[in-house]
């Protein structure tokens, strides 16, 4: 369902571009769960927005469900990410001025629903990760791992298909954080394809697939041993 | 040098103040290296914000180097923060128009330091971090663990006695947050007080002491069997 084939990108900085991904060939397919680890600055980050078509490679091709993304227009892009891909931010992205329920309805309002079930799911997903006393909290009145959640919470109002999570537990703690592991795991066995940034191995565990990426080249890619 | 008694921080919210910190009473001596954990939305940050007498309990007494915060007005508080205390954020708060060397800079001009040495000290501070490459980068040019170590360079810019790292290794691959923790260890050595909250166990196994708490109490304060 995603797939990339020789993808560059390139950063213009001064005289030096960085290279952020060289020449990467990928393919993810739907229901997969899949880890995405490696050093700080390795390109993790740079892969999520290319697999999420927030991004264009510089080179090669980035095909969302066999379409070319370089294809497609803005409208078509942000269509098709608002429907299909629910994307979980490492710096959180949430909207200042919202309160916790408008930052988890917003993405809802984009596709419709009605204000009564959109105020319902929002509510019924930030109970989910346990945000339940903090529904009119806005970003800068909760913690770091509250907001994180916040965050995880919004990426899965619209049912989508397709689940990015860049570092998702980084500001949990350990039991915060397998209570989150444990949610997409359920979500990958309803059929739900997964992509999970992280630093920690234990985090990676729950994926069935393990791909480690160095100075924007993909080093390995390892089937989960313990599944 | 950092005395909490019967300290209460509450939150303006609606009806119900939300309590984040509920009577706590902690004594922090000079040259400790204290980690601080406990669930997220438990009152770390917030304990934080007080030890760096970046804001003032709702009751109850904070006393830095015997000097209750409360007595002194904000410019002697800034004026003590500057030369004393280097801060960590758990969200970097980098200046967003200003590249990483000019973020590491900025806190030595509140200081008098000239532009040569500052300059120099702020390259020797990102080499530190292994960020030698990344020196011209804004922020938005910077992976999230790239960020954060530029966050934590410059809270070491001005020699701090004492230093508050809130979560400074949530975004860092395993070997780029053992350097971190490592260098935390040869400050404390040095003979500076670090105050270290974190997540992981592994990096509080670092600390001379740890401190958990939970809604607002402490409810653990252990010396750490490992050292
Ligand atoms: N400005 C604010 N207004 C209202 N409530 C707040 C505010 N800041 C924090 N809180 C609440 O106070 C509680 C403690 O927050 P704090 O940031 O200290 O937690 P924390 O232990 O650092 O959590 P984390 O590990 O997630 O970073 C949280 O439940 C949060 O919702
Ligand atoms: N807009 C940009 N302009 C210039 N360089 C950039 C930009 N965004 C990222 N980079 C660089 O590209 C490299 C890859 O960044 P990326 O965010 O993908 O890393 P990452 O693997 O997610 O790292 P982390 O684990 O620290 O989040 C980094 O070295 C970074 O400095
Ligand atoms: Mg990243
Ligand atoms: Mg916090």
């Amino acid at each position: 369902v995603l797939q990339l084939k020789n993808v560059w990108k390139l950063y213009a900085m001064g005289e030096a571009p960085v290279k952020a991904l060289r020449g990467l060939d990928l393919e993810i397919r739907a229901g997969e769960f899949v880890a995405l680890m490696g050093p700080s600055g390795s390109g993790k980050s740079t892969l999520m927005h290319l697999l999420g078509a927030l991004d264009q490679p510089s080179e090669g091709e980035v095909r969302f469900e066999n379409e070319e993304i370089s294809r497609l227009d803005e409208n078509q892009l942000a269509e098709l990410r608002g429907r299909k891909v629910g994307f979980i931010f490492q710096t959180f992205n949430l909207v200042p001025t919202l309160t916790a329920l408008e930052n988890v309805e917003l993405p809802m309002i984009f596709q419709n629903v009605s204000r009564a079930n959109r105020r319902s799911r929002a509510q019924t997903l930030l109970e989910r990760v346990s945000l339940g006393e903090r529904l009119h909290h806005q970003p800068s009145q909760l913690s770091g791992g509250e907001q994180q959640r916040v965050a995880i919470a919004r990426a899965l109002a619209n049912h989508p298909e397709i689940i990015l999570a860049d570092e998702p537990t980084g500001n949990l703690d350990t039991e915060s954080g397998e209570k989150i592991l444990r949610l997409l795991k359920d979500l990958n066995a309803e059929g739900k394809t997964i992509v999970l940034v992280t630093h920690n191995p234990e985090a990676a565990a729950y994926a069935s697939r393990i791909i480690r990426l160095k100075d924007g080249h993909r080093i390995e890619d390892l089937s989960n041993p313990k599944i």
